[in-house]
């Protein structure tokens, strides 16, 4: 179970 | 101008297997260095990094930066025309409209072309930094696989377990659970064969098997994967290749 997280937030846009 | 020749058709073959079934249209990004491409999968879940440098070519040669915008299923279907031994050459123009695929056959007088159609692919580029990791493990690539595969059976979510010098692999589904444990092994006359594992702080998180599933087409890649966690924070699985690397950061799942 649980819930997908995503990957946002974790890398930043270049 | 780019062009860079593979000993070996297979190598890329391999590559494009591995990933086209997450990301469909990505940025081949040519450097002198090499090819890097970057894409996430549509549900920003996965996210595919890849690496071919310079000294997995043959030959290679980048005087400039080129992008080839690819539709990775159209590609695919041109790379199977060429025979895995044959040598593979890429070769496009400083502002390619088409990537120029080319094959030898090694034993024979054969020569075959095909060409491309690219695409203007607008897509983001993220800065991937060195995360410290929780704890890492090594171990054969095709093991690991198959853990993925019989799990899979059971549930949608795999469970991964670190502790001390232990990794537990486990998955609990409406017809049971199963889990696999696997402890760190030397094997000196095949040390592919063999499994490390580092741990500073002891790890529990939940992946999605869907996605591990995607992950694990890259098992033809290398003998090995390295695979990095840490609480919270995207895994990484880690294919070395001949020069450069296939990773996969993956978001974990979470308790509601």
């Amino acid at each position: 179970g649980g819930v997908q997280g995503r990957l946002d937030g974790f890398f930043s846009v270049i | 101008m780019l062009e860079g020749k593979f000993d070996e058709a297979s190598l890329l073959k391999k590559i494009i297997d591995a990933i086209k079934d997450c990301v469909q249209l990505c940025n081949f990004n040519c450097t002198e260095k090499g090819i890097t491409l970057q894409a996430v999968d549509d549900s920003r879940v996965l996210l595919v990094s890849l690496l071919i440098g310079e000294e997995a070519f043959t030959d290679y040669r980048c005087d400039r930066n080129i992008t080839l915008g690819v539709d990775l299923s159209s590609f695919s279907k041109m790379i199977k025309c060429g025979n895995n031994e044959d040598f593979l050459t890429l070769i496009a123009e400083d502002s390619p409209d088409t990537v120029l695929v080319v094959f030898e056959d090694k034993n024979r007088e054969r020569i075959s072309e095909y060409s491309l159609k690219l695409m203007d692919i607008d897509n983001e580029f993220l800065k991937i930094d060195d995360m410290d990791y929780d704890s890492v493990i090594t171990m054969p690539a095709g093991e690991f696989a198959k853990i993925v595969r019989d799990l899979k059976n059971l549930s949608e979510s795999l469970g991964i377990l670190v502790t001390k010098d232990t990794v537990k692999f486990l998955s609990e589904g409406d017809i049971g659970s199963g889990s696999v444990v696997v402890k760190p092994f030397t094997d000196l006359e095949k040390p592919e064969n063999s499994v490390k594992v580092s741990l500073k702080k002891p790890v529990n998180l939940t992946f999605g098997l869907k996605y591990l599933s995607d992950i694990i087409k890259a098992t033809n890649l290398a003998e090995s994967v390295t695979i990095k966690i840490a609480d919270k924070v995207p895994a990484l699985f880690e294919y070395k290749l001949p020069s450069g690397y296939l990773r996969f950061y993956l978001a974990p799942k979470f308790d509601e």
